[in-house]
């Protein structure tokens, strides 16, 4: 059930270009079902170091290179998928380092590898071919030695010397529950290959790399997106789900407090309130929004669970209080009540993420003249005049009343909730202003509308659904 | 939902996580544009990647190929006014009407609605009793003067928010339904009145359940409608 692209790494929307005119690359193939068809082709034959996948007219061109080869650059380039093979990029070894095509040329001494066509200063047998992959002054592993990838050394007194390249297990070690590990392990405890994140097969999963992109889900490398005790991963077994893979703690004896920045919650800690989604509160509420009083981490009922606080040390898990240790959309705990097993406390304030307002306006604020000039959330307004990033329905032009002067927040609209501009954020079109109503103002009143209220192609539903739904039961 | 019944209500969404579990409800206001609690959400301005609006099904848990189901990726949020607790969410692409999905109607700018009138809560959340919060739920609600609502909160509710009238059988939202609409009939539409955001407790029996007021903010829903 192993899938061919298992052995390639991914680079999405990218092109590899060799710079060299006289290099060129093969043709495209215009007849291939998808990117395990072009694996296919590129992992059988020795001379095929990587390739191009075109999403959107399914075809593939076959490479003689990687990004590590000398003249090649890497160009962004939309539709395009680059994948090479992952023993000519990956920086760690997985076994002994037999398979191993990585570009370092230097013993774990320091000294100089001798090129592999060389014989001098260090006399030997090894004649470079595509099969043993002896390349260049190399590091390599052909005769499978225990120490890993080696070379002769151009030091006459040391023939040859391991290189010192740390295997994938060793390569990266995991802090708290390795949320953030990020190294090349593509096995399970148990010696599995993983599946590969992007594929939905021989197991379906919702982990699709595109919707966690702050989760890394590359290739098919053990990760921990859902708040695990550890990293793992969908196996290629189609007789076992997923499996946790067996990695190297960071420091694990040293106590939590004292470990450093790097196990901290990667929110800043919050007692009263929470930011984010609620990572780092450390607070004492511990009922749900609804008020039922929330379970024991420690305990294991009245529901089960794998949240022992031992096991998730970093995530706080004391007494009953509400946390988030798992990604989830706010803190939440393990409800008392039999019957509702996790609930969300919504009821815990979320932490004010707008500036302090640095002046008032009266009203609604169409006659705020003042010189505030950014948002509720500290963004800088736009110029009334400028065109980018936004362009303005209001310009100084169209609305001379409103006095729509350098980038000062206004009310040209007259909104009712207060002085407002166009944000220097392209992703927000406007925003209210670091502005609050001045205390000498009376509220205005909700007033009634006329009585008479029209509605169009809204808020008509066919109630015969719900009639058939009764009839059913 | 507590103390309601399995029933239609074509503009209530479901908001799907990342990994397509259910956590807040909402309201179809437009084609392309959802009305939910800002509280459902961690920022303003975080990616929603991943994010989406289910509509068209009464199921929790929608079999796969259900024919109604339509999945609309979130591409954009907007925080309404500070005191709004209100977030508008923009859809990848407009849905498609039909009999399982439909637009709720908004309330005329700082529109009051009358004490007495029926209105309806809806969603998928928590039902505290026998009832499967895996099929939408309704409940039936009387609207109350928020003077009224006042005398049980001591003053707390404000004109931005407006209240239900407390039953002795308690009846309204749960986990789960934050972010829902509390629609009222008003000249043969259901007009979208109220929004749940997260309260201290579910119905609790004789007290009043407080909703954002959306006339209040309808101004705001009509710009960022036009504008975006």
């Amino acid at each position: 059930q192993r899938s061919p692209l298992n052995d390639f790494q991914l680079l999405q929307d990218t092109q590899l270009q060799n710079l060299l005119h006289a290099v060129v690359a093969g043709p495209w193939r215009e007849d291939v079902a998808d990117a395990e068809e072009c694996a296919r082709f590129c992992g059988s034959l020795l001379d095929c170091r990587a390739f191009h996948y075109n999403r959107s007219s399914h075809s593939c061109q076959l490479l003689p290179w990687t990004q590590n080869s000398s003249h090649t650059q890497l160009h962004y380039s939309k539709g395009c998928d680059l994948f090479q093979k992952k023993d000519y990029v990956r920086t760690c070894i997985m076994d002994n380092g037999v398979r191993y095509r990585g570009t370092v040329a230097m013993t774990e001494d320091g000294l100089p590898c001798q090129g592999w066509n060389y014989k001098f200063p260090n006399d030997h047998n090894y004649i470079p071919t595509l099969q043993n992959g002896l390349e260049e002054n190399f590091c390599r592993n052909p005769d499978g030695y225990l120490g890993g990838p080696w070379c002769y050394t151009t030091n006459r007194t040391v023939r040859f010397q391991s290189c010192g390249i740390k295997s994938c297990q060793d390569a990266a070690c995991i802090w708290c529950n390795g949320e953030d590990y990020r190294g090349a392990v593509d096995r399970t405890a148990s010696g599995r290959e993983c599946q590969r994140w992007d594929l939905q097969h021989p197991h379906s999963h919702p982990f699709q790399p595109d919707k966690f992109p702050d989760r890394g889900l590359d290739d098919n490398y053990c990760r921990n997106p859902d708040g695990s005790e550890r990293p793992w991963c969908y196996t290629t077994d189609p007789q076992l789900k997923r499996e946790f893979c067996d990695l190297p703690r960071c420091g694990s004896n040293l106590p939590w407090s004292i470990r450093g920045p790097e196990t901290q919650p990667r929110e800043a800690t919050t007692f009263n309130c929470f930011r984010g989604k609620g990572q780092g509160y450390r607070g004492t509420a511990n009922t749900t929004t609804a008020g039922v009083p929330c379970q024991r981490w420690d305990a294991q009922s009245p529901h089960q669970h794998h949240f022992a606080p031992e096991k998730y040390a970093c995530k706080d898990l004391q007494e009953n209080f509400c946390r988030n240790p798992d990604d989830s959309e706010a803190p939440w705990c393990f409800t008392s009540l039999p019957g509702i097993r996790m609930a969300f406390c919504y009821q815990i304030k979320r932490c004010t993420d707008e500036v302090p307002p640095e002046d008032c306006y009266h009203g609604t604020g169409e006659q705020y003249r003042g010189l505030v000039n950014k948002t509720r959330k500290g963004i800088p307004c736009q110029h009334w005049s400028a065109e980018t990033p936004h362009k303005p329905q209001f310009t100084p032009t169209s609305a001379p009343q409103a006095q729509l002067e350098e980038n000062f927040c206004r009310n040209p609209d007259g909104d009712n909730h207060g002085p407002w501009c166009y944000t220097t954020d392209p992703r927000t079109l406007f925003d209210y202003c670091a502005l609050r109503s001045c205390n000498d103002d009376q509220l205005p009143s909700i007033l009634n509308p006329p009585d008479q209220v029209q509605f169009v192609k809204c808020g008509k539903r066919v109630d015969r659904l719900d009639k058939q739904r009764s009839r059913m039961r | 939902m507590v103390g309601g019944q399995p029933g239609n209500s074509p503009w209530t969404v479901s908001l799907r996580n990342r990994q397509s579990q259910h956590f807040c409800g909402g309201s179809l206001v437009k084609e392309q544009w959802v009305l939910t609690a800002r509280q459902c959400f961690s920022s303003c301005s975080e990616p929603l990647m991943g994010y989406e609006v289910w509509l068209g099904t009464l199921f929790q848990n929608p079999r796969p190929g259900e024919p109604d189901l339509q999945r609309v990726p979130v591409t954009k949020m907007v925080c309404g006014p500070s005191d709004s607790q209100l977030v508008l969410l923009k859809l990848e692409r407009s849905v498609t009407l039909n009999q399982r999905v439909a637009l709720i109607c908004l309330p005329p700018e700082r529109y009051v609605v009358p004490p007495g009138t029926k209105c309806e809560i809806a969603g998928w959340g928590e039902t505290k009793g026998p009832s499967d919060e895996t099929v939408l739920h309704v409940a039936s609600l009387n609207v109350i003067s928020n003077q009224e609502c006042n005398k049980k909160y001591q003053g707390q509710v404000q004109e931005s928010e407006m209240c239900t009238e407390g039953l002795l059988v308690p009846r309204g939202a749960c986990e789960g339904d934050y972010g829902g609409p509390l629609a009222c009939f008003t000249n043969d539409c259901w007009v979208l009145e109220g929004i749940i955001f997260p309260s201290r407790v579910c119905a609790r029996p004789l007290w009043p359940a407080i909703f954002k007021r959306v006339s209040v903010f309808v101004d705001w829903i009509h710009k960022i409608t036009h504008m975006e």
